[in-house]
């Protein structure tokens, strides 16, 4: 699955995903990732994010929607990124999933649930510091 | 690392980072990065995970999902369960622009896609038939069924409901090992 969010120089918010879903689904099964609010969430008032990992868990919590929307109340995008994360976590310890999280003024963040296999959560980034895609990384909780 | 314009996407899917960068440096809109960033992972088919020919449902078929929002006037294009056409996040897209609704689904999200110029084909590829393939041979494991006969953790389908159902902590530790970095949505 890919998430994105991209923010022009005006401040202007998109998100979007795509995905295949998982594999050996029951025929008929769609994830988080057409779900405004679940698999990602754009206001151009306030930010964008978009998550990944097992949508049927992560639908349940709209965890992009709860992140854009600790980002209005002013939180930063990592601090709002790793309470969707907790959030869900919660309720499922075991969960499978990372979120990644913009506000309006181009500062981001990421946060992951770590499980057995998955401790580090890789993403992309591009701007004008960059001026080129640049791998990071942040360490699940 | 405050600085705008902005492009971030999960996973390390550089390609389609690039492409959305470059579309906004060319003068398109963030729409437009989204839509253009997403369908190269769709083309370049992103590990496996994103696109045709991956991810084969139990019947061997691959679905796709997508959605673009925009953040300015909050409407939504959306398409899930979608079937023989590549270009989910255009139809996404699609959807945004050309209907008043929000999400169109399974066969009908198809023929929608075929009314709006989208080429209908064949998903499948040799990887995806191998995926499936294994899958059968290995008694259908992972499988996301439960509470059903024969016991979805050793037997394959057609499944029928079963009036025992598996203890809840069992049911979370087989979720876990179902999604992982090969198969996520």
């Amino acid at each position: 699955t890919i998430g994105m969010v991209v923010l022009d120089g005006s401040g202007h918010i998109a998100a979007g995903t795509s995905t295949n879903g998982l594999t050996h689904k029951v025929p008929g099964r769609v994830g988080d990732s057409p779900i405004a609010g679940a698999g990602a969430y754009a206001d151009s008032s306030a930010g964008g994010a978009a998550a990944t990992g097992d949508g049927d868990v992560m639908m349940r919590f709209l965890p992009s929607y709860l992140a854009v929307e600790l980002m209005r109340a002013g939180a930063d995008p990592s601090a709002a990124c790793e309470a969707a994360i907790s959030r869900i976590k919660r309720h499922h310890s075991q969960f499978f999933g990372a979120i990644i999280c913009a506000n309006t003024t181009g500062h981001y963040g990421a946060a992951c649930n770590k499980v057995s296999g998955f401790t580090q959560f890789h993403f992309m980034v591009s701007n004008p510091e960059t001026d080129a895609p640049v791998l990071k990384s942040v360490d699940c909780l | 690392h405050a600085s705008l314009p902005l492009v971030i996407n999960t996973w390390p899917f550089k390609n389609a980072t690039f492409t959305a960068w470059s579309v906004l440096q060319a003068g398109g809109s963030v729409l437009d990065a989204v839509e253009r960033g997403c369908a190269r992972c769709e083309a370049e088919q992103c590990d496996g995970s994103v696109g045709y020919g991956g991810s084969p449902d139990e019947s061997g078929e691959t679905t796709l999902d997508a959605m673009i929002m925009n953040g300015n006037t909050m409407e939504v294009g959306a398409v899930a369960d979608l079937r023989r056409i590549k270009n989910a996040i255009g139809v996404a897209r699609a959807v945004l622009e050309r209907t008043d609704h929000t999400l169109l689904v399974g066969e009908s999200a198809s023929v929608f896609a075929e009314n709006m110029g989208f080429v209908a084909e064949d998903l499948t590829t040799n990887k995806s038939v191998n995926i499936f393939s294994q899958w059968l041979k290995g008694n259908c494991q992972p499988n996301y069924r439960k509470n059903v006969s024969p016991d979805p953790s050793t037997s394959c389908g057609p499944y029928r409901p079963r009036s025992t159902p598996t203890p809840r902590q069992q049911q979370q530790s087989e979720r876990t090992r179902h999604a992982n970095q090969r198969s996520h949505d």
